[in-house]
């Protein structure tokens, strides 16, 4: 029974993707089966896994054409590490009017379709906080914001704190699900005075569901992405990589107390 | 009769809004009347020009109740630049499954009305290429695609590229409208080996296309924002200023020649 677990920020380039593609390696080399379900258009995560985005073989066959994903998911250079690709007619699906609820439905349980094996579902979502991002939400046990400790951050943050509480009473379901796993302070810049300031706020109102890792800015993280290798094959003792792994070790101690 | 710039670019946290914003803040202080106005429904120009978002009085209302530009633009600090605040309603058109080209003319028209004292007006995109930045690109002269140099920016760029062909063709209109007025390098951190690997790469296929200056990656931009203070007003010596005075003087230079 996979825990699925949706990387969310509807801000852009606050490290959803890198954290998504990260955690994914992290638990894979760690030994668990891990599926990463690209859910951005754009394909990003696709990318730096080395694989191929559009054609037609992607989440959205999964989703709105009730395909298998065990058809479709791809492995990849990593062992123990699935990939469900994007792929752009994902487009589509964020452009809808309404996403009625029996469709909502339908695509999350085709998400969720054939995965008894898999101990991970990571699902990495687009820059906005639209239906692929509520499918993702819906579909998922648990979410993860990365965050740039920037200006923009706590906004984003009370944005989605707002949206997820509509969708919890809105589902009529679990109303703790999905649960905050965690805030991650990503791609943190020491020399910006600015990041430590933002993250003493972020404390002041989200301590206790902040991860205790803080992901340092390391110029491996966008190196490995252009190779389109897992940030901890590409590089196991980087900066950034050692910070990912204790990520994956504070997920796996919080499922072993679940 | 003023140019009007869309800053566009799918991909998330390139910087749109903080060139959209200190671009315009440039042009401003040097004596030309700006127009900035927030297409993103995070409204973050908004935050960073200190002004409030939300509210009902906004670009959206503008665009789809077709209220005058001149009841709802805002003053701001700086001498000659006025804001067309963003508000949440704007997700509501990012989120129609078409829009009907009647429509879309109207809405451009709507953004157009009331400019006529106006020199420059930039618009903030949001991180999609949907509706708002479909909308900003047919109500504009021109584009400027801000990117990271990083591993998935010419992905990016090749996807804006289609989708501008795309876009001309079934206007049409002017088969040259709207131009790309530059490709800009933005938050560019010479340490990291990547970023000039990525900028050589990009040279190849786009050399003309972008902008001589290169904006550095600098601390005082995010404390700018976080103070909703312009980032010329802020510091106006900042390495990152300077760089947003070199851009301002290369549009202004290409509109002496247009
Ligand atoms: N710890 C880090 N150190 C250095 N660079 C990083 C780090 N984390 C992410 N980056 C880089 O920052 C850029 C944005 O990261 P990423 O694409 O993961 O963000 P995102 O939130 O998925 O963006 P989008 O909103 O467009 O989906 C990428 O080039 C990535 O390689
Ligand atoms: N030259 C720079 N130096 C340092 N930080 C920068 C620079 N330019 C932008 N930033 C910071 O990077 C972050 C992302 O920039 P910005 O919000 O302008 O990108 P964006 O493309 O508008 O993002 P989105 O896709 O979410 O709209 C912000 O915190 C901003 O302050
Ligand atoms: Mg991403
Ligand atoms: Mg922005």
């Amino acid at each position: 029974m996979p825990r699925s677990i949706a990387i969310l920020n509807q801000k852009g380039g606050v490290g959803k993707t890198t954290t998504a593609v990260s955690l994914a390696a992290c638990l894979a080399l760690a030994g668990r089966k891990c599926l990463l379900v690209d859910l951005d258009p754009q394909g990003n995560a696709t990318t730096a896994l080395g694989a191929r985005k559009g054609g037609s073989a992607g989440s959205y066959e999964v989703l709105v054409h009730s395909r298998p994903v065990r058809e479709l998911v791809q492995s990849t250079a990593t062992p123990n590490l699935e990939l469900l690709a994007a792929d752009a007619s994902l487009q589509e699906l964020e452009r809808r009017a309404t996403l009625e609820p029996a469709d909502r439905d339908t695509y999350c349980a085709n998400l969720q379709d054939g995965n008894a094996s898999i101990e991970f579902v990571l699902f990495d979502c687009p820059p906005s906080l639209g239906w692929l991002s509520i499918i993702a939400l819906h579909a998922a046990d648990a979410f993860v914001v990365p965050i740039q400790c920037d200006s923009f951050s706590l906004d984003a943050l009370e944005s989605i704190m707002l949206s997820i509480n509509t969708l919890r009473e809105a589902s009529g379901g679990d109303r703790n699900r999905p649960s905050l796993r965690g805030i991650l302070c990503t791609m943190f810049d020491e020399s910006f005075n600015l990041s430590s300031r933002v993250y003493q706020d972020v404390r002041k109102q989200y301590a206790e569901r902040m991860f205790r890792v803080v992901i340092p800015r390391d110029p491996v993280v966008p190196e490995a992405a252009l190779r389109g290798i897992p940030l901890p094959s590409y590089d196991p003792t980087s900066r950034a990589t050692v910070a990912y792994v204790r990520l994956a070790r504070e997920v796996l101690l919080h499922e072993g107390t679940a």
